[in-house]
């Protein structure tokens, strides 16, 4: 664990006032080793230490706290900084159209599902829209979700786009108050299913985009990331299974990469596991 | 990728770096080059090296699927949450039916939203038989049933597809655990094959899910699926070398035909591209 390493380290060490340039290096390795296990991304790890280091050498050692201490605290406010910062959040009360996207399996259906079901507890009229025509039982899938919750799912239509057209008609004769398009699982480097999705987006000029990624996503979240918001642009990300025990660095990545926000954390298979985003728990399970 | 340009001490931090890509681990990374450094490798000669190291670490045998004489193989699938289990299985069975097998497979998923609907659209494009009870019924009758009727329909193959669940789950862990008992009852040796079905695009977590489910139910082998996807697999070095787990097989795409044999020469090929 990060923390104990760091005690350890600084337990060789006594009583300094000021943190020295060979402390804050022996510390920095051990960080990178933290992040690196915690799956953030190699170019990104190195980032951030070298911000950190620049920080932490020559910081006084706040008197109620031991050098270790206080280099912890440092690491953990700058990842606390990083991943928030003010983070603009879905505004379940009154946003009006919102676009799932994201890889094969990483529960852009369930997590659509989640999101109608905070907007029914505030009394809301969502849409769920089944806008992937290629996966067995995808439409039935969001169809079983949305009847558990009494939202109206709509499915007709042959193509994606089909959907996404009927799915703005029906919302306008049924009063439904925001339209959430569940699209299939594509990889960012699929051409035909990246032009789907642009024109998905394009026709549905959603307020909020979402990029669904799975919470144990390794390395390559930077490249998936990136790609989706170069080749369609996003609004935010949410992190899915987070209930189980990935460190879950791909958010540093993602943030830092990226500069969008990550605004809900998926914890579990249930429709009400769906929290907001905690920046500080966040840091603290990726430092493990 | 492993492109390198420094012919002193500076190409080990490429090495490095190139390993921590494909989601090697740091741990596995370190250990590699330590081996690597101590051995007097020149710089012509390391990309040869590497790909050596790797080779043996992967090994050279248990790739193949374990199909028992005399009675049906029960093949059990099982993985963390959207890994690709149900799509793998209907890509098997495709595969086994074209070699000629007779396949059956078992919707023991009887819990998430339009489980079994999707199976049953797979075995209906492979035109393989699928066994299956109501939602919300109990995996393990659902084994036995399967083993049951594989037992006496003669069947070369069951494929059993399962819930996806997260190791840290423990009730799910003893349910999967119940599973692989009955199927032990059932037919001695049974699971012939208890396979992780884990997604290419994993970091470390891939490594933790393999010791967990190595060490509460058991593992036979790895099915490392959407490696048409961007991500390397490199988390099955690291499996393979701290647990000597192998890969069995490979997905890589959504359709029928998108599987193959874990080919270890190929899949160090591909880790250098
Ligand atoms: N434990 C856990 N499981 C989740 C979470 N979110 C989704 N899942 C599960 O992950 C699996 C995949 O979820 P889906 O919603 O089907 O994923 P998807 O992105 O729509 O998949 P495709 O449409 O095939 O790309 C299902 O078994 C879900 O129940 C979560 O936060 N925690
Ligand atoms: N590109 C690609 N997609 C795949 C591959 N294997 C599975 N998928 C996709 O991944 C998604 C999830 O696949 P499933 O078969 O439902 O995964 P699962 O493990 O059964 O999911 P749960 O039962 O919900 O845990 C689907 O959209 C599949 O089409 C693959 O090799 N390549
Ligand atoms: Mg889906
Ligand atoms: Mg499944």
């Amino acid at each position: 664990v990060f923390s104990t390493k760091i005690q350890g380290i600084f337990n060789k060490l006594r009583k300094k006032g000021l943190l020295s340039k060979d402390d804050v290096t022996a510390t920095m390795r051990e960080l990178r080793v933290a992040l690196l296990e915690a799956d953030v991304n190699f170019k990104v790890a190195k980032e951030f230490i070298g911000k950190i280091s620049e920080k932490a050498v020559g910081v006084e050692i706040l008197k109620s706290l031991n050098p270790a201490q206080h280099v912890i605290k440092i690491v953990k406010d700058e990842l606390v900084e990083v991943l928030g910062g003010d983070i603009p959040q879905v505004r379940i009360e009154s946003v009006k159209s919102i676009l799932m996207l994201g890889l094969q399996g990483c529960g852009k259906t369930t997590t659509s599902a989640k999101l109608a079901y905070k907007m029914i507890q505030r009394k809301r009229h969502p849409l769920l829209v089944g806008a992937d025509p290629y996966r067995p039982a995808a439409k039935e899938q969001l169809q079983i979700l949305g009847k558990k919750i009494s939202v109206p799912v709509f499915i007709d239509g042959k193509t994606a786009i089909e959907t996404l057209n009927g799915s703005l008609e029906y919302a306008k004769e049924h009063k439904c108050d925001c339209i959430i398009v569940d699209s299939a699982g594509r990889l960012h480097v699929d051409n035909e299913l990246m032009d789907e999705l642009k024109v998905l987006k394009q026709r549905l000029n959603p307020e909020e985009c979402l990029l669904i990624v799975d919470g144990m996503t390794g390395q390559e979240a930077v490249n998936i990331a990136s790609t989706f918001e170069k080749e369609i642009g996003i609004s935010g990300v949410i992190l899915t299974k987070l209930d189980g025990d990935a460190r879950g660095g791909a958010a540093l990545s993602i943030k830092m990469v990226t500069g969008k926000p990550i605004k809900f954390m998926g914890v579990g298979e249930n429709i009400e596991q769906l929290e907001p985003f905690y920046p500080d728990r966040m840091a603290q399970r990726i430092l493990g | 990728f492993f492109k390198f340009f420094a012919k002193d001490e500076s190409v080990w931090d490429e090495v490095e770096e190139a390993f921590i890509n494909t989601d090697v681990g740091i741990e596995t990374a370190l250990r590699i080059i330590d081996e690597l450094r101590n051995s007097s490798i020149k710089p012509e000669g390391l990309r040869i090296a590497l790909k050596e190291k790797i080779s043996s670490i992967l090994g050279t045998q248990g790739f193949c699927l374990n199909f028992p004489s005399n009675m049906p193989a029960i093949f059990l699938f099982i993985g963390v949450n959207g890994s690709g289990k149900t799509t793998t299985i209907g890509k098997l069975a495709f595969k086994l039916k074209n070699e000629g097998k007779s396949v059956l497979i078992a919707a023991a998923d009887t819990y998430r939203a339009a489980a079994i609907p999707q199976l049953e659209e797979w075995a209906r494009r492979c035109g393989v038989e699928i066994l299956k009870q109501q939602e919300g019924a109990d995996p393990g009758a659902v084994a036995y049933d399967a083993l049951d009727a594989a037992i006496a329909r003669n069947i070369d193959v069951v494929l059993i597809d399962t819930a996806g669940r997260l190791h840290t789950k423990h009730h799910l862990v003893r349910e999967m655990k119940k599973i692989r008992e009955i199927c032990e009852k059932k037919i001695p040796g049974a699971p012939h094959e208890i396979l992780l079905v884990l997604d290419a695009v994993s970091g470390q977590n891939g490594l933790i899910q393999a010791q967990n489910f190595l060490e509460s139910v058991g593992i036979s082998g790895i099915v490392l699926t959407k490696l048409d996807g961007t991500a390397k697999g490199g988390i099955i070095i690291s499996i393979a070398d701290k647990l000597k787990l192998p890969v069995k097989l490979i997905g890589v795409g959504e359709g029928l035909e998108d599987i193959g044999e874990f080919n270890p020469v190929e899949f160090v090929e591909a880790l250098f591209e």
